[in-house]
């Protein structure tokens, strides 16, 4: 998914994606 | 749980085996957040129960970038309200969930 950026801090792998917008209403 | 304004849910169903577990967190209420942040991004990472704590993952999330400084708290609190429930979970459920 070309939105996703996979990040790196100190080891950890963090991988952004864009929040359905029906989870951000939903919740 | 006070809410802080962030969501974090289980990226992936708990298998209750693995120390690690697959996390979601996300800006459910950007007003509550001090600093800048992305909205509408959901940051998946991994947290090792044995040898993760939230306030870590927070700090980290916090040199990558995601939030701001002030926020770390708020962060953190929200991974240990998720990381604290799944614990509880699992001490119910002993056997393979």
């Amino acid at each position: 998914n070309s939105l996703t950026q996979v990040v790196h801090s100190a080891g950890r792998r963090f991988i952004v994606s864009p929040v359905p917008e029906s989870r951000l209403r939903e919740s | 749980a006070e809410d802080t304004g962030l969501r974090v849910e289980l990226a992936e169903d708990d298998d209750c085996s693995n120390s690690s577990l697959g996390l979601r967190l996300w800006v459910e209420d950007p007003k509550k957040l001090k600093g800048k942040h992305k909205d509408n991004e959901a940051i998946e990472f991994s947290f090792n129960l044995e040898t993760d704590t939230p306030e870590e993952v927070a700090y980290e999330m916090v040199k990558s970038g995601f939030f701001h400084e002030s926020d770390s708290k708020a962060v953190a609190k929200s991974i240990r309200d998720r990381v604290t429930l799944i614990k509880k979970t699992r001490e119910k459920k002993p056997a393979g969930c």
